[in-house]
């Protein structure tokens, strides 16, 4: 069986150099073996 | 080898009752001959199954992509009752043991497929079907769950096999290096998916409403309400990201579905398709797997906008229970031949709230069969 999350989280664009500086991101890597409750990404306090 | 030794001797009898004439003679190895053929036979192809499993498995550890290769074996799976055979695996697992035989089973089970059995909340013979060992919930504090409150938690124990952010119109998760699927259709047409356009920004304004499809214009204000303010910093501004993240159950892993974050459930939808298997073999030679199985989807919003967790079944996992919704069943029988039916849909009352589900909380698991 598998689960598929879907899910918006607010990133940062920069208006001078036209960059995303994203302020969610992912603390996995593919093939990683995870737990129910560890964190699959974090954001920071805007 | 009791079992080529009876043959064989059963063969010798038969030799000899016919008097150990040169007939005979001929038909002593016959049998016996076309037994341990068909067992070298199978035991060749198991062996280069696993010697190709290993060549994949080494190639995706030097970090190469396991493209997309449809095989015979796929087709041949497209015209197996499966669905029905889930079932009939259903009805097996839940047969009962007696109560001496159920640790045995079960610890036979852990060391298959690697199950930790000292996290198991009851006494192994207190499991009275493998269907409900399967399903077993975990001694508290096994699954502690993270507290920062700027972390979005698994839901699931697993393997992760994709993850990233979707970008563009059409968004589509990639199966495996060569085929992708549409995320509008695995979660359904009627998703208030937000579909960002390439090269668009949509601000904390009344543009965040013109994403979002009739049915959740209501909601969508208490959402705007609980959203991070827009930064002080001009140099910046806030859009939003559509992100996504695939977990791979294996039959060893702990089932249960639990909430990633604080947020609301919406809407449950259910797709009645078929229950093809989900191993990795599956993933690389049928196409459309996800979009294709049976699948419940329960959508609603968080403090960052848009959520969304499919749970898709398999041949031997397959039917969905929700915890939320008792009464909801999955994996019965079909009363209709086409698999492409519309999906049924609930929406949960309050209209627009819907149900709370906190960080942690058990939402749904996966049932043998």
């Amino acid at each position: 069986s598998t689960v598929v999350l879907v899910f918006q989280a607010t990133t940062l664009k920069s208006l001078e150099s036209n960059d995303t500086l994203s302020e969610f991101s992912f603390s996995i890597k593919r093939g990683d073996k995870i737990r129910v409750g560890e964190a699959l990404g974090r954001w920071q306090d805007s | 080898p009791s079992f080529v030794k009876k043959l064989f001797t059963t063969s010798q009898a038969r030799a000899s009752s016919s008097g150990g004439t040169n007939n005979g003679q001929g038909n002593i190895f016959l049998v016996p001959g076309a037994t341990v053929a068909t067992l070298l036979m199978l035991g060749a192809l198991h062996a280069r199954r696993l010697y190709d499993d290993k060549k994949v498995e080494e190639a995706r550890e030097k970090g190469a992509d396991i493209e997309f290769k449809p095989d015979v074996k796929a087709t041949f799976l497209r015209m197996l009752p499966l669905r029905s055979i889930s079932r009939f695996w259903g009805f097996l697992t839940s047969v009962e043991f007696p109560v001496w035989m159920r640790p045995y089973v079960y610890k036979a089970w852990a060391r298959a497929f690697h199950s930790n059995l000292e996290e198991a909340a009851l006494p192994l013979d207190e499991y009275a079907s493998l269907r409900e060992f399967f399903v077993r919930t975990l001694k508290q504090g096994s699954r502690p769950i993270d507290q920062d409150p700027n972390c979005l938690v698994s839901p699931v124990d697993g393997t992760i096999l994709r993850f990233g952010e979707l970008k563009g119109v059409g968004a589509m998760i990639e199966q495996v290096k060569g085929f992708s699927y549409s995320v509008s259709s695995l979660l359904g047409a009627s998703t208030f998916l937000p579909t960002i356009a390439e090269g668009e920004m949509h601000e904390e304004t009344g543009e965040q409403e013109s994403i979002l499809t009739d049915n959740t214009k209501k909601s969508w204000w208490r959402i705007s309400l609980a959203s991070p303010k827009v930064q002080d910093n001009m140099l910046a501004r806030p859009m939003k990201g559509l992100y996504y993240c695939v977990i791979y159950l294996k039959p060893g892993d702990y089932h249960r579905i639990h909430s990633p974050v604080d947020w609301n459930v919406l809407v449950r939808r259910h797709f009645s398709g078929r229950l093809f298997p989900l191993n990795e073999r599956a993933t690389r030679t049928i196409r459309n797997l996800y979009v294709e199985n049976e699948r419940v989807v329960l959508e609603g919003l968080w403090q960052e906008g848009y959520m969304a967790i499919a749970a898709i079944g398999a041949t031997n996992i397959g039917s969905i229970e929700l915890f939320i919704e008792p009464e909801f069943k999955t994996n019965r029988p079909r009363k209709k031949l086409l698999h492409s039916e519309p999906p049924e849909q609930r929406v949960y009352e309050p209209e627009g709230v819907g149900m709370m589900l906190k960080k942690g909380d058990e939402v749904a698991a996966f049932n043998m069969g």
